[in-house]
């Protein structure tokens, strides 16, 4: 099954 | 203080169902250029993202930035007492603990007014990078509402490739397969009835129909809605807002270990 990825890994906290 | 007066509440009402099962607290960012709003759901899978420019509003004035801690579902009780056609005002002092709401019947006979306690939230804000996305499509937002309705019934994930020819999105579930295939028509006659593709090479991404289904609540808000894709980035699903501005979710895609 695909896996969810958090959008973390493409947009940056700040 | 802040004062931000809109023609029509319904606008206001719009935004908030479209955005409320997605997300429960959000700040209402406000600043002489306008009113925006980040805010992620809880699995930290998708954001939306509202822009209102400050020329959009009947009214509008700021005389410092402020982040007006909201929760969404106690403004939509609120906004549930407003008629449609009324004028809806937002206001606050500065350094208020309370979002005042006033909305007015078109002829003035009825005002109601209602005071909001604002809450303090974490401003987590994500930096989303200018992206040249790859492949766009215009097309009208009440056809993609019933793709993705549809589609919800027969599987969990949905595969959304544009093509030069138009966009197909596609489920798998355990009753087997489908696809729903939307072609380019830029002939039609009303532009929010167009289909219209942008590419630069096709792009296929998979994602969660439970998501796309919560951005398809703010069909409301416009005819159109605009999908942008690039390979291996979210998908921006944007909703323009007329005259106004717009409300955007991202969405991270699945991808196939």
């Amino acid at each position: 099954l695909p896996r969810q990825v958090a959008l973390a890994t493409y947009f940056q906290a700040h | 203080m802040f004062e931000a007066k809109l023609n029509e509440a319904s606008l206001l009402k719009k935004i908030v169902e479209a955005i409320r099962e997605l997300v429960t607290d959000a700040n209402l960012d406000c600043s002489e250029a306008g009113i925006t709003m980040q805010a992620m759901d809880s699995s930290h899978v998708s954001l939306c993202a509202l822009n209102l420019r400050s020329d959009g509003f009947d009214h509008y004035r700021c005389d410092r930035n402020l982040s007006l801690g909201l929760n969404l579902a106690n403004l939509s009780k609120i906004l549930k007492c407003a008629g449609n056609n009324d004028v809806c005002t937002l206001r606050t002092e500065d350094d208020a603990d309370t979002l005042t709401v006033t909305f007015e019947s078109p002829k003035q006979e009825r005002i109601s007014e209602f005071e909001l306690k604002l809450i303090a939230l974490d401003a987590e804000h994500l930096g989303i990078p200018d992206t040249n996305y790859k492949a766009q499509v215009r097309m009208p937002s009440a056809e993609f509402q019933r793709i993705i309705r549809d589609l919800s019934v027969i599987g969990d994930t949905c595969s959304i490739a544009v093509g030069k020819d138009g966009v197909r999105f596609g489920v798998e579930g355990d009753l087997g397969s489908g696809s729903i295939s939307v072609k380019q028509n830029t002939a039609a006659e009303k532009e929010e009835e167009r289909v219209e593709v942008h590419m630069e090479e096709p792009v296929e991404l998979t994602f969660a129909l439970r998501y796309l289904n919560f951005f398809a609540k703010a069909t409301p808000l416009g005819p159109i809605v605009a999908l942008s894709m690039s390979p291996d980035v979210p998908v921006v699903v944007e909703f323009p807002i007329e005259t106004v501005g717009y409300l955007r979710f991202y969405l991270a895609p699945k991808i196939d270990e």
